[in-house]
């Protein structure tokens, strides 16, 4: 489902040349859970937008679902991003002047879908992630945890086919971690790809896969029992 | 050094009231290291910020080095926050069109020193945390582990007394996470109180004292043996 070939991303900044990717290759399955880990700047993130289709490489090429996503215009990838994927940004990204309800209702604007529908789908995400009570507050009105959930929420109204998820567990207290990695978990075994950065191990332990970053490649990938 | 008296924090949203802070009490002597837990929306980061002088209880009293802090007015409280506090936000709060590196000399603007000064000295700060060579991207050229790291240099230029530190290793690597826990560990054994927020129980464990926050109250308050 997911084919990275040798991709490349260098950031150019003046006369300095920053490799955040310097030749990543990897395939992932349909149904799979992994884990990526691996150093702060270690290129996570850059390789997370890559495949969430929100950025390019410099160098390199990507397949999705057998589709070469570098020869995509804007509105085949938008559509692609909106129906394929859900993603849960590293620093959540939630529009701060709208309400936690009509920022997990914001990607289902780009369907043909009742008002109905998206107001109760929305609603039904925040109940998932214990957070029906808090759907009116703004997300300056909400815990850091709670603006992390509301991002989690928003990244399943589409029923995507895989879940690009960016340290979603980083503001989260013990428990409500394990609930979250237990909403993922359940979707996994529904054929959902679950793709997750973490730097904790506990929540790797829920992947079937684990991928190590180092300087901008990927130094280890591996399979790991299933918990 | 920090006495806090039944504080109450109420937010009031039409005709709802969201109780945040519900009595809490605590006192915390000088070179004291803290670690605070509990769920996510328990009250940590409400808490934080009154301990910050950046927001007010809605009810109780806080003592900063003797003197009640709900009695000073904006210049007072603007001189404690900058010398005697150094925060680094759950969120991290850095200025989006300025340099890593002006980011971190922000808090000495405040203060009479040479421009040479204030810039070594953030130069330093950004050393220390690893990011020499990032001085001079812009946030949204960091990972999000490095504009963590910004934040908690940027808490360090104005030799603080205190540092409140909201989840500060929550987007970083296990062996970045304990550089961060071993900086706060070093100017902890200068005399320098810590009070964090965690999640994380590898975290916890570098304090010698645990607070516990369950809706809005301290549930549980004891020491921990020194790792
Ligand atoms: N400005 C606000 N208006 C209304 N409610 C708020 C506001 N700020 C925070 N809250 C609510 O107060 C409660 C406590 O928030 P707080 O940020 O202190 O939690 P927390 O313990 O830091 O959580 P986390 O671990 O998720 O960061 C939450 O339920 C939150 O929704
Ligand atoms: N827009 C940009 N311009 C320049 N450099 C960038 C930019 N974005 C990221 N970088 C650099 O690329 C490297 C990889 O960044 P990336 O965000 O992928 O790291 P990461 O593995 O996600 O780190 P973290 O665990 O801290 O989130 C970092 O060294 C970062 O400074
Ligand atoms: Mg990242
Ligand atoms: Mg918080």
């Amino acid at each position: 489902i997911i084919e990275v070939k040798n991709i490349h991303k260098t950031y150019i900044m003046g006369d300095v040349e920053v490799h955040a990717l310097r030749g990543v290759s990897l395939e992932i399955e349909q149904g799979e859970f992994v884990a990526i880990m691996g150093a702060s700047g270690s290129g996570k993130s850059t390789f997370m937008n890559i495949l969430g289709c929100l950025d390019v490489p410099s160098k390199g090429e990507y397949f999705l679902d057998g589709v070469e996503v570098g020869k995509l215009n804007k509105d085949e990838l938008a559509g692609i991003r909106n129906q394929k994927i859900g993603f849960v940004f590293q620093g959540f990204n939630l529009l701060s002047r709208t309400s936690a309800l009509e920022n997990v209702e914001l990607p289902m604007f780009y369907n043909n879908v009742t008002n109905t529908y998206r107001q109760e789908k929305a609603l039904e995400a925040l109940r998932i992630v214990g957070l029906a009570e808090r759907s009116h507050h703004m997300p300056n009105q909400l815990s850091g945890g709670q603006q992390q959930r509301v991002a989690i929420a928003r990244s399943l109204v589409n029923n995507p086919s895989i879940i690009l998820a960016d340290e979603p567990t980083g503001n989260l207290d013990s428990r409500t971690s394990i609930e979250v990695m237990e909403i993922f978990q359940q979707l996994n075994e529904k054929g959902i790809t679950i793709i997750l950065v973490t730097h904790e191990n506990d929540i790797a332990e829920y992947a079937t896969r684990n991928v190590i970053f180092k300087d901008g490649k990927i130094q280890k990938d591996f399979s790991v029992g299933k918990r």
